[in-house]
């Protein structure tokens, strides 16, 4: 990889993330999950798609598409709504620093 | 995803933090995202074109596919709830957002996401994909970066300005009439965030004050230059109308445009020939030499009744190079309702004749209505030959964008010169008489009498 690249990896080492949506005490049922982007640390503030929150509407998709709806407040979900969110670890963390260079990689057989 | 469990995966080498319960804040989408994808994609041609996350012919339900629709623009801003004894290490730097614009058509974007979402995050999670910012409406993006499903939502950063995010994933993949189109939907971060700020503004008091938190857009403290012209050569196609046919074709010349026959297929058809950038421009013109159904090089010359401005005439190439990047551009896809679209990969294959190269191949992706675009180094710039087709097998119907199929510049240049400078056809003319071995190579035949016929 060029050397032109190496901010764009390492930012996008640091802010990205996967989200996983899933209903409360159901995980039989399956869970929704998507890639994401970190926009800030502390408060952790995480923009992903939202596709995965489909399901969860109280309005159903259609809501989605309600005239002029620019945007939907966190209730239009259920309650049972859980999200959890997972990272790697940050160039500014010791777990980050400890790790670089390893040569752990795999290529599981097909 | 319902992919099979593989062997137990192992850790990429870099441990992952445990997933950390979130809480959702809000979902936005961006106004005038929903409205140039309405443009762009609705409309009467709104049945050909699917953004499932599984092939066309694959069993998707309709309401399946109607939410994913629907869903396609919308985001969702979290908020991670604190865990103990990690905030100090949890420091990092704010995301820097690129201003909508600032990063030009053909610029380089790197992609990352994690494929299939939330399965085997250790192998998967912040996979990267290069490629360019293809094309471009408002805050509606394309890259050619392979996107799979799961990225939806991935960060997508530019190398100029250094590691600022520009877009976020859409949708992944996407087909026309059941072609892959092997584009990537973005939404641009910019704007996104914009939306954000507005939306928080208008929930609870709380909710204001993590408006102040999100990261602004890149400015002038930061020292670069905002309006990156791009490359030259993102700028170098036309769009040639020949009655309802429509193409790609490039000006080798301010009066003289070449495309393809199939394009503009008979002498002395009046032409209009499109420009959109610098400026939108539309000029008449006349095919003055088609080459004749029986030739392999699929090739028109149109003469313009007027001089086309501001439009860099390229360099033709000298020497091909096997394996160096390249770049096409051309109104694939979208035709007139957007401007040409810029695709990379590499020279995959010189194909000669007698030591003459006679067909280019490609990996960038080509589209319907590309053919006659220009085909570009883009180390050098130079123009390398011009876009003939793609692949299709015809006894399954499927399409190969990235398997394309381009007239060498070597073959068509001296007849180009001699034709610009004394109005000869006589150079161009003998396209028509190309050699047997030149007709079976663009029949994709083998040289051999006996050989199998190819189905392609």
């Amino acid at each position: 990889m060029g050397r032109q690249w190496g901010p764009a990896m390492r930012a996008a080492e640091q802010a990205g993330c996967v989200v996983s949506a899933f209903r409360a005490g159901q995980p039989e049922a399956g869970s929704w999950s998507c890639s994401g982007v970190i926009l800030s640390r502390r408060p952790g503030l995480v923009l992903c798609h939202g596709g995965i929150f489909t399901p969860f509407l109280r309005a159903g998709s259609g809501a989605l598409t309600a005239a002029g709806a620019a945007f939907l407040p966190g209730d239009s979900c259920g309650d049972d709504l859980r999200l959890h969110v997972q990272w790697g670890p940050t160039a500014a963390s010791p777990a980050g620093r400890a790790e670089r260079g390893r040569t752990g990689l795999c290529t599981p057989h097909c | 995803a319902g992919l099979e469990p593989s062997p137990p995966a192992r850790p990429r080498g870099r441990p992952l933090r445990p997933p950390r319960p979130a809480e959702l804040l809000l979902l936005l989408s961006c106004p005038a995202f929903r409205a140039h994808f309405a443009r762009l994609f609705g409309g009467e041609a709104a049945e050909q074109w699917h953004f499932a996350n599984a092939a066309p012919d694959d069993e998707v339900s309709e309401d399946e596919e109607e939410d994913q629709l629907r869903a396609l623009g919308w985001f969702a801003l979290l908020r991670v709830r604190p865990g103990h004894g990690e905030e100090a290490e949890e420091r990092g730097p704010a995301v820097a957002v690129a201003p909508l614009g600032a990063v030009p058509k053909g610029a380089p974007l790197m992609a990352c996401g994690s494929p299939f979402g939330a399965f085997c995050p250790d192998i998967f999670l912040n996979t990267l994909s290069r490629g360019v910012l293809s094309n471009s409406a408002g805050p509606l993006l394309l890259t050619d970066a392979r996107c799979l499903p799961g990225t939806e939502g991935g960060g997508v950063f530019a190398a100029r300005p250094a590691g600022a995010l520009v877009a976020l994933v859409a949708a992944p993949l996407c087909w026309k009439a059941r072609e892959w189109v092997g584009l990537t939907l973005l939404c641009a971060a910019a704007p996104l965030l914009r939306a954000a700020r507005a939306a928080l503004g208008r929930l609870h008091p709380g909710a204001t004050a993590l408006a102040a938190l999100l990261p602004p857009e890149m400015g002038a403290p930061w020292g670069l230059p905002l309006r990156d012209p791009g490359p030259p050569w993102a700028t170098a196609a036309v769009l040639v109308e020949c009655s309802t046919v429509w193409g790609s074709g490039v000006a080798v010349a301010p009066r003289l445009v070449v495309t393809c026959r199939h394009v503009a297929p008979r002498e002395a058809t009046r032409v209009l020939v499109r420009s959109t950038t610098p400026k939108s421009a539309m000029i008449w013109g006349h095919v003055v030499f088609a080459t004749q159904e029986t030739s392999p090089y699929d090739i028109a010359v149109v003469s313009l009744d007027e001089d086309l401005d501001g439009i860099p005439m390229p360099v033709p190439a000298e020497h091909f190079h096997e394996g160096e990047a390249v770049t096409v551009v051309g109104f694939g896809v979208f035709g007139q309702t957007c401007g040409p679209s810029v695709t990379t990969g590499i020279l995959s294959a010189v194909v000669q004749v007698d030591d003459t190269p006679v067909m280019l191949q490609t990996t960038c992706a080509v589209h319907g209505g590309s053919s006659g675009g220009p085909l570009f180094s883009t180390g050098s710039g130079e123009l390398l030959g011009i876009v003939a087709s793609n692949t299709r097998d015809n006894n399954t119907g499927a399409t190969y964008p990235h398997l394309n199929f381009s007239i060498p510049i070597t073959v068509l240049q001296p007849a180009l010169q001699k034709y610009s400078q004394t109005g000869d056809l006589g150079g161009l003319r003998e396209l028509d008489r190309a050699t047997e071995p030149v007709r079976v190579v663009w029949r994709l035949q083998r040289p051999l009498a006996e050989a199998l016929r190819s189905k392609l």
